[in-house]
């Protein structure tokens, strides 16, 4: 499966909502400094729970949502769609979900798979909520999901400005921390 | 505990033998500082680009020290394949040359069925992607998003100012 | 001891105000995190780029950390002006419109009688220079250093690859 | 005054002797990935006694020979030449060695000053040798020349690659120690 598209909505210099269309293969994602490149980069690590606010450069959730508008929460929903060759997409470990789905429902037969997390300001602090294809889920049933297919917070898909740095500055005993994570 | 270890060790440097070779046209390999007790020792990553001796990354040049740690990545990526990979200027050490061969390595994984979504500043990259996503910051500091298909516009645009 | 801290702190911070200013279009300045006990406080750069928020440098974006910490060593350097400054490859992060305004702002320090030696690979650095020393590698990793004193011979040749 | 000639002599992937002139103003060093930029600014590291083997991505000392030539030494000189508008260089510090040089002794005018550092392998281990003018010195009296320039270990003029994405990466409290080293 690919990303087909990401919904940016109010999340960090996003300020209003923005729909980016993606396409199998080799895409780049270029302008000049702080136009919001790596942003879109956090907006995934964010939606997909990836990460803590820290490596998205946020000291607290809260600081996400976009400072210029008023509104008091922000968005960011990624839709997967599967590949013609690939076998019918995860929904199924949805368990009763897909049972309970009617036949005629389109994420029965697994083309798309869709990922929402949302987090508002309440008098009571930031609240924070995840939804699989429109329903209400918890983050470790997102991560079951998307581990299946070696997307987790310990994978190496997505490396972030800075992380070849990173990797060459670590010292040989956490190189090495590293195969056993893996072994 | 210590053969599980073992396994993913030779599985990794496997991957990094292979993927150095086609990106730095030399020889590289992982080493462990302890060899009979793996999970008490160091591990570091040897590479003898071509014509040089056989050196520890800590050692190499600032360009030579990013493309050893990318083909490091990229086995770690090869034991837990995903869909998609995002790069986020990786590219940054890197002369015109070296930028040239990541990007071809991309663009042959790439047409394997994975999704690569790269950010980057450099024109041999954006050059070798089907396509480019432009990002902007309009007044205010918001940012605006906007599609650019056409390879050629892209590279005479604002992006024709650097040098490898 | 508290008096001697304070009057650093505020010559730098002088410096970098100016010189932030120069450099990023926007202002900038020092900040502790308990002014009342300097010598316990932590210190932090703020900046607010022209258009957005005043924000620490933690939470800026790559090419904005870079330039806001550049003006900081310069404002450090100002405070012991050497003969000579030697900066290997501190463009990194930047994209071209930045090095062009980094560039310009060695073009001015190197009129005042300070001595600039500047690594980098990248175009707008080295259009600017008043020459260019270029280094290669023969077979067998031996550098071989050649002057190249036209800066059009040098943009057209193997350093015409790039983009901001 | 200005860095007017630096002589790198069987240093690093500098194999033999070569001489590089440069100028006052603005000069860039370019070239491919390994081809050894670097290398000459640790070379100016090493001559003027700035770092430590470390800085200069050497375990010991003698990983600073070059490894190709069969040379059991290395060497950089560095000249520098002092600009019209300046007073005598600190040759003057020197003390009794300026005393005791004849009139006609061109360093005694104080046009140009001159360090050189040589390290060699011997039997008993590295030695390091430094030389201010052609005479013997120790890196103390060096220093103390350089120090009135503002040239020394704890000083900014020379910013290594990498060492932007220090500063970057500082915790607040290590910001605030390089304040506390400058008072
Ligand atoms: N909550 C927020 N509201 C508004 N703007 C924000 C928010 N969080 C971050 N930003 C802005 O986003 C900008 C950073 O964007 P980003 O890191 O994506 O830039 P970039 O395109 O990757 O740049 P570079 O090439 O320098 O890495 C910063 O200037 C910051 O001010
Ligand atoms: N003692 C030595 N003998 C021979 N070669 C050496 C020695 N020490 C280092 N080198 C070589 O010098 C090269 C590094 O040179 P340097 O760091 O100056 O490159 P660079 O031009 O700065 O490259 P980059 O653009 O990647 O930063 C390494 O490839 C290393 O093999
Ligand atoms: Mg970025
Ligand atoms: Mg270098």
């Amino acid at each position: 499966m690919h990303i087909c598209e990401i919904v940016i909505d109010n999340f960090k210099s996003f300020s209003g909502k923005t729909v980016i269309p993606f396409e199998k293969g080799f895409t780049t994602i270029s302008g000049p400094n702080g136009s919001g490149k790596s942003n879109i980069i956090d907006s995934i690590l964010f939606c997909l729970g990836l990460s803590t606010s820290r490596t998205m450069r946020a000291e607290k959730l809260t600081d996400l949502i976009n400072h210029h508008s008023q509104r008091k929460s922000c968005e960011v929903t990624i839709t997967f769609q599967r590949d013609e060759h690939e076998a019918a997409l995860p929904v199924g470990f949805l368990g009763d979900r897909v049972e309970g789905a009617s036949d005629s429902d389109p994420l029965t037969e697994g083309t798309t798979l869709q990922v929402t997390r949302k987090i508002k300001v309440t008098s009571s602090g930031p609240q924070s909520q995840y939804l699989m294809n429109g329903r209400s889920s918890t983050l470790t049933e997102i991560h079951d999901v998307l581990g299946r297919y070696h997307v987790s917070p310990g994978s190496f898909n997505v490396m972030m400005q800075g992380d070849v740095q990173g990797f060459v500055n670590m010292s040989p005993m956490e190189r090495r921390k590293i195969i056993d994570e893996i072994a | 505990k210590k053969a599980s270890f073992r396994k993913a060790f030779d599985e990794i440097d496997g991957h990094f033998r292979t993927i150095f070779e086609t990106l730095a046209d030399g020889d590289g390999h992982l080493t462990l500082s302890n060899p009979e007790d793996p999970l008490n020792s160091g591990m570091t990553l040897m590479a003898r680009p071509r014509g040089k001796k056989m050196q520890r990354i800590e050692a190499m040049s600032g360009g030579e020290k990013s493309l050893t740690s990318l083909a490091f990545v990229f086995a770690l990526q090869r034991t837990m394949p995903a869909p998609f990979y995002a790069l986020d200027e990786v590219d940054m050490n890197l002369d015109g040359i070296n930028v040239e061969k990541l990007a071809n390595m991309v663009v042959q994984e790439s047409q394997k069925a994975s999704q690569f979504l790269v950010v980057s500043l450099r024109k041999p990259m954006i050059e070798r992607s089907q396509r480019t996503i432009g990002v902007t910051q309009k007044p205010g500091g918001k940012t605006h998003v906007t599609g650019i298909r056409i390879r050629a516009e892209v590279v005479n645009h604002h992006l024709a100012d650097e040098i490898d």
